[in-house]
């Protein structure tokens, strides 16, 4: 199980700074283990710094810098051991619109071996799905599905049904 | 392996029998605020095995259960089918398309079916145990997922690093 | 202070149900005291009952009307005692767009009384403030100022300045 | 009362002197991701008497001062002035605008000034005592607030409702 464990991190870790570096347009991140001599029962510490600035603790990251930090762990972890799905849900509320572009990209390099389901508000990411699941409410408390296409966003988001699915 | 197909009968909000067929690459859910997106990805982590009620928000496994509208009665039972396809052969089973479901009753008591065959909780569990995909596992991301990986107050990380080994 | 606390809960009481109306366009809401039997030491309980749906604990509630009863009450402290300036950062992230255009009637009927700063990435709420700040940081690391106008908001978002402050 | 001017002096990532011109009404800032927008939060919360490193996102108090950058070398003390005006005579002081100013040093000794004169932090909290604007008040409002105001799990709800009476 140790031998697992060590092995798996170093994959992770590798992959974790090369994916922060895509995400963030440069910088650098690294992934240790406490010192806790046991590698089993030590934890995992993040050290980031995104471009230009000065390595400081991750807690001084700014909301949007901590989502895609996360992100790019998250990542790493589907690329060394891919899950057959996933599932995120409005993990792309901080970002702003450039983050959001560099998301979508590496969801994009993702696709092949990973089918995602993404909750989201915003239409960036929406336009970039490759099929659409609208939510309404129409009465009040009763949840229904309807296939969307991309030009009837507007009409699902104002609880307007579009077609019986 | 992947996601095919999603159905919900009086789970939560989805009154009505509710059916979602997914496809490979990205799906993306929309809808306005309450109208039932989050609901969806709880069937999935309930489907998967979740024992914790308050992991899917609510304080007793039976708040999963359609609880009524001003207009419409509560039910009596909740139903969630997931369908994966196995054309890769994940799965130990010779079938190419895997059905889990879970049904509870008011009575707080939870059945499973594996392809409409009754089995135990820890049948599922083992089924999905190597595929990185169980309830609490790193493929379903939801928003505040996003500080525990930062935080990691509670191990979190490890945790997730012991999955993908 | 054990009268003024009663008396100060009662008005607040009032508005919360005001607002909450206002906000989720109908639906029910309230607060009231434990019943620890001190009101000194009792916790504040709140009720929340989104239009048409069913009185349920408040953590079944959505992002989005967690978000949206958190707000009624914070307008309904100020209401009660007016603050003379608030901050808000980033409180509208979880909102889909109705939600946001009535937050930001709401902020409208109040700014007679408070001054508000809103940080925010969306473009609905920027466009209704009287005035604007651009934060750039087209050098890595260091923070600047800019005076916006509302045309400028792209250039700004993609770190290109517009005019020295 | 109202917010009129604010300045940062090598305040987090603000190295060069920044000002902020404040008007009634609504005022929105906006900037991409990690660009200093809660930095001008914490820097509010802090010339109001914050003394907790954590709620400034940083460890210890040095953590306010600007630490250098790959080009730039960290300063040696952050100020923020915060000036407000006290045309409705909100303060028992006989001046229309009022300046308050925190210093801090790497040595980690805040010094407060009231129009430039020095005084002690209890002097600028009982100032703001009946104003509902102290540094931990609902005048001040993260998104992670929200969180707090609807779990209630430390009793920040009755906290508000005492700061409201
Ligand atoms: N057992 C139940 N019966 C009926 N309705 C329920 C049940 N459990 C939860 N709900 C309702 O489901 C709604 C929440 O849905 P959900 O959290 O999926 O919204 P959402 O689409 O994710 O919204 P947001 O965009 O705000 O996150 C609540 O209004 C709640 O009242
Ligand atoms: N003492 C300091 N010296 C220099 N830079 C600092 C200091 N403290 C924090 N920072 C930097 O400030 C940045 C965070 O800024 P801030 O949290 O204000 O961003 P933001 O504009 O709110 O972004 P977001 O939209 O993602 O919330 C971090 O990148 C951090 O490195
Ligand atoms: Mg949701
Ligand atoms: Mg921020």
């Amino acid at each position: 199980a140790r031998k697992q464990f060590t092995e798996t991190f170093a994959i992770v870790r590798r992959y974790f700074s090369e994916i922060f570096q895509v995400l963030f347009e440069g910088g650098e991140a690294d992934l240790s283990l406490s010192d806790d001599g046991d590698p089993l029962e030590a934890d995992v510490v993040i050290t980031a710094r995104p471009k230009g600035k000065r390595l400081q603790d991750i807690s001084l990251l700014s909301g949007g810098e901590r989502a895609l930090t996360a992100l790019s762990l998250l990542f790493a972890l589907y690329k060394a051991k891919p899950s057959p799905f996933c599932i995120f849900d409005e993990v792309d509320a901080p970002l702003d619109d450039a983050n959001i572009m560099r998301f979508v990209k590496m969801l994009k390099k993702f696709q092949e071996e990973t089918q995602f389901v993404i909750i989201t508000h915003n239409k960036r990411t929406m336009e970039v799905a490759d099929s659409l699941f609208g939510i309404t409410m129409e009465e009040k408390g009763v949840s229904r599905v309807v296939s969307v296409d991309v030009r009837d966003i507007e009409d699902v988001l104002a609880n307007k049904r579009t077609a019986p699915q | 392996m992947s996601l095919s197909k999603l159905e919900l009968i009086g789970f939560k909000s989805f009154m009505s029998p509710v059916t979602l067929d997914f496809r490979e690459g990205i799906t993306a859910i929309l809808g306005p605020n309450g109208c039932g997106k989050t609901n969806i990805v709880d069937a999935v982590r309930w489907v998967l095995g979740e024992q914790s009620a308050r992991q899917l928000r609510g304080t007793k496994m039976e708040n999963v259960i359609f609880n009524g509208t001003q207009m419409h009665k509560p039910l009596g039972c909740a139903v969630v089918n997931m369908t994966v396809d196995n054309a890769r052969g994940v799965f130990p089973l010779d079938y190419s398309e895997i059905t889990i479901t879970r049904k509870v009753y008011r009575s707080g008591i939870s059945e499973y079916f594996i392809n409409k065959s009754p089995c135990r909780l820890k049948d599922i569990k083992e089924l999905f145990a190597d595929t990185g995909t169980g309830s609490h596992s790193y493929a379903v991301i939801e928003q505040e997922m996003i500080e525990y990986v930062l935080n990691d107050a509670h191990g979190e990380r490890r945790h997730m690093f012991e999955e993908a080994s």
